[in-house]
Parts: C-alpha cells; structure tokens; sequence
C-alpha cells in the first residue's frame, strides 16, 4: 500500500 | 512539508484559478479542452475519495475540496454555461485511448490490490497524461491565447516542484514512491516542449503560436 506520507501529498 | 510542495501545491492552485478566471470574465471557453478538463475532475475524483476514509490535515482538506470543487466548476463552465462558446470540432483526442490503457496499468501496478488503492494509482497515471487533449488542441489549432499559456505554464510548474519536493525528500527523509515519481516524470517531460516555447516566444506576445 502506498505509504501515508505520498497520501499527504495533494 | 518543505518550501517546493508548497509552492507545486500553490502553482497547482494558481493554475485552476487562472483557467476558472480566464473562462468566467471572457465569458468564453474558446481554446480550452473539455476533454482534458473532464479527466482533470475525474483525477481529482479518485485520488481524493480519502476524504471520507481519513482526516489528514486541515490544509489537506481545504486543498482537496477547493481543487474538486473548480474542477467541476470549470467542466461545467464548458459544457453547460458557456457551452455555445466551447470549441468541441478542435478538441477530437480520443480519451478512450488515455482512460483504458491506464486503467489497466492502474490494476496491473500497484502498491495494494484494493479498490481504493488502485483508484489513487489510477488518477496518479491519468494525471500524468490528462493534459494531451489541451496540447493536442493547441498543436491542432497552431496557437493558443496568452492566459491559456499562462494556465499551462503554473499545470507545468506544479508537477516540476514536486519532482524536487520528491527528490528533496529522498535526500533528507529517505522517502520515495516510484509510482508517483515515474508518472511525475513523465508529466513533466510532456510539458517540457511547452515550456521552451513559452520561455522563447511568449514573452510579449499575445498569442502563441505552436508549430505543427
């Protein structure tokens, strides 16, 4: 799963 | 978060702004794609579902809201408001030929087999090509007015920092996402052609033309 930190990202 | 994602995030918002602007004040949707903006809507759509799955900042949130919300504002602004204006014969990209095969790839490579993960794959791929209608319109037309440029330009820019924001980041946090980085690569180079033209023939000009 991509990791919350790119989620972060807009 | 570090001086370049802001800046992208800011150049991102600076982007919609002027489009939503551009259209709203000339009261004409001439030269812009439809196409390319419906992608953008439907990029926004699936990458920022998490809004109702997890709260992450209120900066997230109100960016989230705000790029959806002038996403289907501009798509209605074409196809609705100002529809009369909207210059459908020039704007023939065949999406189908953009939304398939990244669906596909959205299935085929992923971080997670889920429907949720595999909808953010999907709208980091579609990002990355969302914008060829709007070049393969202007390529068709031969030019392009001058605020369009502008838009085109700070669309370009926001990818582009982010590419630094993500090297920046693998230097000092040790952090990387090949999905994210490949599809950011490859969104930038495709406005690189763009950018050359807008640094060596935009400048004091009101129209610029492309050629084909």
């Amino acid at each position: 799963e991509a990791t919350d930190s790119i989620k972060d990202e807009l | 978060m570090n001086i370049f994602r802001l800046t992208g995030d800011l150049s991102h918002l600076a982007a919609i702004i002027i489009l939503l602007l551009k259209i709203w004040k000339t009261r004409s949707c001439a030269g812009i794609s439809g196409k390319s903006q419906i992608l953008f809507a439907l990029v926004f759509t699936s990458r920022y579902l998490d809004l109702l799955t997890s709260f992450i900042s209120l900066y997230n949130t109100t960016m989230k809201v705000i790029y959806i919300g002038c996403a289907y504002a501009t798509v209605y602004l074409i196809y609705a408001k100002f529809k009369a204006t909207y210059d459908g014969n020039h704007d023939t990209f065949r999406v189908e030929f953009l939304v398939v095969p990244v669906g596909g790839l959205a299935f085929l490579v992923n971080h997670d087999f889920s429907p949720l993960e595999i909808l953010w794959t999907f709208s980091i791929y579609l990002e990355s090509v969302a914008i060829l209608p709007q070049l393969f319109m202007i390529s068709k037309t031969g030019e392009a007015e001058t605020i369009t440029t502008h838009y085109l330009f700070f669309l370009g820019l926001y990818r582009a920092l982010y590419l630094i924001n993500w090297i920046w980041r693998f230097y000092f946090e040790g952090f990387f996402d090949m999905i994210a980085i490949v599809a950011g690569v490859v969104q930038t180079i495709l406005y690189c052609d763009f950018f050359y033209l807008y640094v060596t023939k935009g400048e004091g000009r009101s129209q610029l033309s492309i050629p084909t």
